[in-house]
């Protein structure tokens, strides 16, 4: 799960 | 992950191929700022200093590590590699690079998701990608004609960014929660500060003439 402060963009 | 996104990396990645193309078919750099190099040396290993602690998969993983090397393997070419370094326009790359850092820095101190160590260092990098490419936009101006493969690396760098702003707008109307204001404002100042580079790219293109930036 990618909370949202994982910046899962490049 | 959606398309814009995708093709926005792709995009990206497109950009560094043609670079490296570039400076490796004709060993050399003319009309490649270093500085403009330096600069997103800078924002990939300040953006990426997550990349052994946050696993989030196995493509943004590679995609980083991609970024990283071949941005220092640049800046590598044109300082060190004999043939390329030589066509460096030194006289030409006088913007002062330094200062975008700086200030970059400084407003990551000031604006941030949270006042942690890695996401400042994450919205310094922002920041910094939104301005990284004046260099190398004053470099095109004072060299007067763009070679070929030198124009379409700063159209696709500017159009990986553009495609950016689509997937920022597709995931804010899919995803419930999806605010990345930073990253969102940034990416509209870097896109549309390539405006008059596209502008021209367009007319060159359109006119199958040599791409000319006005001095």
């Amino acid at each position: 799960e990618i909370d949202d402060d994982d910046h899962d963009e490049l | 992950m959606n398309i814009f996104r995708l093709a926005g990396d792709m995009t990206h990645l497109l950009s560094i191929l043609v670079l490296l193309l570039k400076i490796y078919a004709t060993k050399s750099c003319s009309g490649v700022s270093r500085k403009t190099q330096e600069l997103y040396a800078i924002v990939f290993l300040a953006r990426y200093l997550d990349l052994f602690t946050d696993f989030i998969s196995v493509y943004n993983t590679f995609m980083k590590i991609v970024f990283i090397a071949s941005s220092l393997a640049i800046v590598w070419c044109i300082r060190v590699h004999p043939m390329v370094k030589r066509s460096y326009d030194k006289d030409l790359d006088t913007f002062r690079h330094y200062l975008l850092v700086a200030a970059s820095f400084l407003l990551a101190l000031f604006l941030h998701e949270k006042f942690t160590f890695l996401e400042i260092f994450w919205a310094f990098s922002i920041y910094l990608e939104a301005v990284a490419i004046l260099p190398q936009l004053v470099l095109l101006q004072r060299s007067g004609n763009v070679d070929n493969l030198t124009g379409q690396y700063v159209f696709f760098l500017g159009a990986y960014r553009g495609l950016y702003i689509l997937n920022w707008i597709y995931r804010y109307l899919t995803e419930p929660r999806f605010t990345r204001w930073i990253a969102c404002v940034s990416g509209v100042v870097q896109t549309a500060l390539y405006a008059d580079f596209f502008y021209y790219y367009f007319i060159s293109w359109k006119n199958n003439s040599k791409l000319k930036l006005p001095a």
